[in-house]
């Protein structure tokens, strides 16, 4: 076995050197690291499935590479080796991302953004290489699911004042904003977009198409009573019918409040708050209004 | 002093509060 | 209050400027160029009372005068019905002064029907005046509302307000005055409804006790 794990390693390597990414993890996929025979310490257990599993992932073969992410995962929590650790929450994001668990991806994307330390083991944690995380952060989230959580994450991320230096922070503002997108916006931010990030869903969408209708739609019902889906398939861009489609399935998933009456292509926004309640909200920002007029009437002497 | 003014006249034109149908059968 | 608290220092800006000694009249008509292209002022009183602003008179630039008058109180109509004695403007002036409309719109009515708005405003169909009302409207912070399509409206709940010309202030004294009378009743009414609901409470307790002292008459003599 010992000979056999030395020329797989070989061989890896040089199917690496090759940037055979996939042949050179099968290979190394085949050193039996449950052997009875040998006992291999759990670090070395650990840094062979991460080396597989960063290997499977310059394939974008996110399968592949959670079966070894999966089997590193009993071995990470004694791990003591720092370096190890953190390739292992990297490629943790990076598969969720893949597989298009876009919230909890951005969740482990800001949580490693977040690494105080510039230095862990022989490696450098760079500022780019942060920027990067908290720029993939910000991009899965934009392109989660629309709804509560997803809201509460941008929120945390703009308020993150590092996020303003991002190149994506125009959009992130908006998103959070919950303002519209228009089409220049959406296809700018497409270009910093991954493969799979823009990748055709079952329902011929792609990821990001349906991203941007929900989050437009969620931003329409902040600005609309009502709007007729011909109106609404002009305002996002799509045929009306696939905006009553999503339209349909976000009130369904209750992740937007409103109702459809399709004798009349009409879309009714509800909003959440009963009346009683936003007649309390009136009052107090008139109140507040009221407040900041004699707030400035006493900073001006009046 | 014209922006207070402006916030004055602003602020009046908040009111009334609520007038919505709904809201009168709401209210009463 | 955020736009104004945005713009003020523009206002400050711009009512230095006019105010500097070395103004000229050319000067002072590219400033009030830029002041009513500037995509974050909405208040142009400021600078119309500046003194120096007196220079435009008789020169070839006393239109800029009127202009800064139009953008202060006017709306994108009073532009049309005057277009023969003043200068062309710029789309920027343009966006500005139908944005100017809107908040006077707003200033009598909290539901603005669409046609009106498509009338005011030159627009041709409800998704160029919808598109309008989002983008320059409420994105830009001066108005805040819903958008009615069934009811073909926009309601207003919130909306920067626009300087006031001298004749408005009695309107607005006595909206005040109606309000504080209204606000000083219904603070009286609510005590009042207090003061009914202790006393009930009180009359109730009372009651209750009445009630009680029979019960336990009537448990003793059985």
């Amino acid at each position: 076995e010992e000979q056999v794990l030395i020329i797989r390693e070989k061989l890896a390597e040089l199917y690496e050197s090759e940037q055979q990414w996939s042949k050179a993890a099968q290979m190394l996929s085949g050193i039996d690291l449950d052997s009875g025979i040998r006992m291999l310490d759990d670090t070395y257990k650990l840094s062979k499935c991460v080396q597989i599993t960063r290997l499977y992932l310059e394939d974008d073969d996110a399968v592949n590479a959670e079966a070894f992410i999966n089997k590193a995962s009993f071995l990470v929590s004694n791990s003591p080796h720092e370096v190890l650790n953190l390739q292992y929450k990297v490629c943790y994001a990076r598969i969720l991302d893949l597989k298009r668990k876009f919230l909890e991806a951005a969740l482990r994307y800001y949580d490693i953004s977040q690494i105080e330390k510039r230095q862990i083991g022989d490696e450098e944690i760079n500022e780019e290489a942060l920027e990067q995380a908290l720029s993939a952060a910000v991009t899965c989230t934009i392109l989660a699911a629309a709804g509560p959580q997803r809201s509460r994450v941008l929120a945390t991320l703009y308020k993150d004042e590092r996020c303003s230096k991002l190149k994506i922070y125009p959009i992130l503002q908006k998103v959070n904003l919950e303002r519209i997108l228009r089409k220049p916006e959406i296809d700018a931010f497409a270009e910093e977009l991954k493969a799979h990030q823009k990748a055709f869903l079952p329902d011929n969408f792609t990821v990001l198409d349906r991203a941007m209708i929900e989050h437009n739609l969620l931003s329409a019902s902040k600005l609309y009573t009502n709007i007729s889906f011909e109106e609404l398939g002009a305002l996002l861009g799509i045929p009306p019918q696939k905006a009553e489609k999503i339209a349909a399935r976000m009130i369904y998933e209750d992740r937007m409040k409103g109702s459809i009456d399709q004798v009349e292509a009409v879309i009714h926004f509800e909003d959440d708050t009963e009346e009683l309640q936003q007649w309390d909200q009136q009052i107090a920002g008139l109140c507040q209004a009221f407040n900041d007029i004699l707030d400035d009437l006493t900073s001006k002497g009046i | 002093d014209n922006s207070i003014l402006r916030q004055v006249s602003s602020l009046l034109r908040r009111l009334p509060a609520m007038e919505s149908e709904k809201f009168q059968d709401d209210f009463l | 209050m955020d736009i104004e608290r945005k713009q003020s220092e523009l206002i400050d800006h711009f009512v230095k400027q006019a105010a500097g000694e070395d103004a000229s009249a050319s000067n002072l008509a590219a400033l009030i160029l830029e002041a009513t292209a500037h995509p974050s002022l909405f208040a142009f009183s400021e600078i119309l009372s500046v003194p120096n602003l007196a220079k435009l008179k008789g020169t070839q630039y006393s239109s800029s005068l009127d202009v800064l008058r139009l953008f202060s109180y006017g709306t994108w109509s009073d532009y049309k019905r005057n277009v023969g004695c003043l200068p062309t403007l710029l789309p920027d002036q343009i966006r500005k002064l139908k944005q100017l409309t809107v908040l006077t719109l707003a200033e009598t009515e909290k539901v603005l029907p669409y046609d009106q708005l498509m009338e005011e405003l030159d627009v041709s169909n409800v998704r160029e005046l919808e598109d309008f009302l989002i983008n320059e409207c409420m994105y830009a912070g001066i108005a805040r509302g819903k958008l009615d399509q069934l009811r073909r409206c926009f309601e207003v709940q919130f909306a920067a307000g626009r300087d006031l010309r001298p004749e408005q202030l009695d309107n607005m004294i006595h909206t005040l005055s109606s309000w504080l009378g209204t606000s000083d009743s219904l603070l009286h009414l609510i005590q009042e409804k207090i003061k009914w609901a202790d006393t009930m409470s009180e009359a109730n307790k009372i009651h209750k006790k009445e009630i009680m002292d029979k019960v336990e008459e009537v448990k003793k003599s059985l």
